[in-house]
């Protein structure tokens, strides 16, 4: 009784420190420590092993919710939010004692720590045999930040553990769940862009692939437009995809891409690079013996620096450069300003609907092919640019006009940062 | 430590001792349906160790279990003002109660709903899992895990946009211009066309064939 008694203090005083602003069973911040006890490993993996496969199983979690974990071995232990163990029988103090090897492979405390049963075949997840760490791992983190049990098929948090699949991840369902807690991953992003691939099928015709990418300060995430979220394991640091790039980020991406051209340039502050697709870097000469990075008032005069963001119409053959306010088109024929520019974005950009629009200080402006549109991002916000096929539904509708905004994570999902310290893994 | 003598341990020894009991009768059934929250505890107090508690905890059920093995029945009914050692009576409403939590687990995993303790069922019961009860009964507690096919969220405007955009819209704009999973593809449509490097933009046909392709690996 006095157990039970101290336990459910201890519960009462994890709920008030732990209930969340909605009111909601969840943790109430987004940074979350965890820590391998000492007392507490397995002996069947390498410490190391073990600490790889939670790192994983955070950052797993970290990918499709607002939460970043962090690795903590030195702060006390009160100050650690989640601590993982391995034990058998009676064990670290637990009440709940394992069986022994079979049925029960580990438990976790909402809202606190995991415990594993070292008489369970733990493997890494690189073997096909035994029970995948990994696979446990995720769903006791699951049960931790607030999830319980679902029968659905293909769930992580289900009760009863399935051998080892080729491939286990969060489905859109266990996605939603975790959403439902914490909210989804929101924040404004440096450019979007479709990065163009050409290649040729084995008959010898030619193919064009793209892939769209999102960008924000040093990392990017590749998104899949056909499964409706990020490719698995993203976000990757910049200076892994794109060699040559600053590493802290850009400001814009342009594609000029015509039947006489086809560049592309990434823009940083005051300066421009080319990047060179067939060997995957950055030009570093041209052969007119221009060095990158290149100033942009030297390569685009009249176009201010920094800009916001920026991207190449097809239909006209302009470059939009945004700043502030104003929007300036480029010819990259005459390579000049378009005559009247710069104009004020929202002569350019009228909105639709009256009072919504970003006014100015866009984030990215990005042509979707898989939308066939273009959007102007700001903050957590887009607004479709009307196109063609809009007009041609509603002919009132103004040239280049901003259709009523929405979220990103309403249209792009699950976009999430991860703990630096989880970039490398 | 488990006696092993291969590096990578692919022979360890784990002694019977070490095997966790399995499930093979009704009493165990019962307990097992008890612990993970199917049945809920009879005569217990409204606080619960923890949230997982929602069961017998360990002390009772071991406690049970070692009565039982040394064959002294143990009352579960309410005490009575006798005291020693009781006959083993199972009351009609706990036996419904028994036969309906065996069918609620039946169910939730697929498995024929016969309410008796079949081979199924008992197969089922021995199978690895989590040690996190199933259901709760502190009100406070996270939901009950969804036992229909369809997770239990209100629907918003913002869950049918995105819905319908995982189920509808956006695979019919992917359709309508390119198809496909990782990377997407536009068919140029020229087909005299043998230069790579001179595609332009203008030249694209949209294909809406579906090229299937498995989700990549991490």
């Amino acid at each position: 009784r006095r157990k039970r008694r101290l336990a459910s203090l201890v519960l009462e005083r994890r709920r008030r420190r732990d209930l969340g602003g909605s009111g909601s069973a969840a943790f109430s911040k987004t940074v979350l420590r965890w820590r391998l006890i000492g007392e507490g490993y397995s002996s069947q993996l390498t410490v190391e092993e073990q600490r790889y496969v939670f790192r994983l199983a955070f950052r797993m979690w970290s990918e499709v919710s607002p939460l970043e974990f962090v690795e903590d071995a030195r702060s006390p232990l009160e100050e650690v939010d989640i601590k993982l163990g391995f034990g058998t029988g009676r064990h670290l103090g637990c009440s709940q004692k394992f069986d022994g090897t079979g049925q029960e492979f580990a438990h976790a405390w909402f809202l606190g720590d995991i415990h594993f049963d070292d008489d369970e075949h733990f493997t890494a997840p690189s073997s096909h045999s035994g029970i995948s760490l990994l696979k446990v791992a995720v769903h006791e983190i699951g049960h931790v930040l607030g999830l319980p049990h679902t029968y659905r098929p293909g769930s992580i948090m289900q009760p009863s553990y399935l051998p080892h699949e080729s491939s286990f991840e969060m489905d859109w369902m266990d996605r939603k769940a975790i959403q439902h807690l914490y909210g989804a991953c929101k924040g404004r992003f440096d450019t979007v862009f479709d990065w163009i691939r050409k290649e040729k099928t084995p008959s010898g015709d030619a193919i064009v692939r793209f892939n769209t990418y999102f960008l924000r300060d040093g990392w990017y995430w590749l998104y899949e437009n056909r499964n409706n979220r990020t490719r698995y394991g993203d976000p990757v640091a910049l200076q892994i995809g794109w060699h040559g790039l600053p590493s802290d980020g850009v400001d814009a991406h342009v594609h000029v891409w015509s039947r006489k051209r086809d560049a592309v340039y990434f823009f940083k502050g005051t300066q421009f690079w080319r990047y060179r697709i067939e060997n995957d870097q950055v030009f570093i000469q041209e052969p007119d013996g221009h060095r990158y990075p290149r100033m942009i008032s030297e390569g685009f005069p009249g176009v201010p620096a920094p800009i916001d963001t920026a991207f190449y119409d097809r239909r006209d053959s302009h470059i939009y450069f945004f700043k502030g306010t104003l929007v300036y088109a480029f010819s990259v024929e005459g390579s000049s300003l378009a005559r009247g520019f710069p104009k004020p974005i929202r002569d350019v950009f009228p909105p639709v609907e009256r009072g919504d629009h970003p006014d100015g200080n866009i984030d990215a402006a990005y042509f979707s092919y898989t939308h066939g549109a273009i959007f102007l991002l700001k903050g957590t916000r887009f607004w479709r640019v009307a196109g063609s096929r809009e007009r041609w539904r509603r002919p009132f509708l103004p040239r280049n006009g901003l259709l009523p905004h929405k979220q990103v994570d309403q249209q792009w999902f699950d976009i999430c940062n991860v703990h630096p310290s989880a970039l490398k893994l | 430590e488990k006696l092993f003598h291969n590096r990578d341990h692919s022979d360890v020894q784990t002694p019977p001792s070490r095997h966790a009991p399995a499930v093979a009768d009704e009493f165990e059934a019962e307990l097992f349906l008890s612990r993970y929250g199917f049945i809920k505890p009879v005569d217990w107090e409204e606080n619960q160790l923890l949230d997982s508690d929602a069961s017998f905890p360990d002390d009772f059920l071991d406690d049970l279990q070692a009565r039982i093995q040394e064959g002294t029945s143990v009352s579960r009914s309410r005490d009575s003002p006798q005291s020693g050692p009781h006959e083993l009576h199972k009351s009609q409403a706990e036996n419904q109660a028994f036969v309906s939590a065996l069918k609620e687990f039946q169910r939730v995993s697929g498995l024929p709903v016969t309410g008796a303790f079949d081979e199924a069922t008992k197969e089922a019961m021995n199978k690895p899992r989590c040690g996190v009860p199933d259901k709760k009964t502190d009100p406070d507690a996270p939901v009950e895990p969804e036992t229909s096919q369809t997770d239990g969220f209100n629907e918003t405007d913002s869950d049918n946009t995105a819905s319908d955009a995982f189920g509808s819209s956006a695979n019919s704009s992917e359709d309508d211009a390119f198809s496909f999973n990782n990377t997407e593809s536009l068919l140029v449509g020229v087909s005299n066309d043998t230069n790579a490097n001179a595609t332009s933009p203008d030249s694209f046909s949209y294909d809406g064939a579906n090229t299937s392709q498995g989700d990549a690996a991490r």
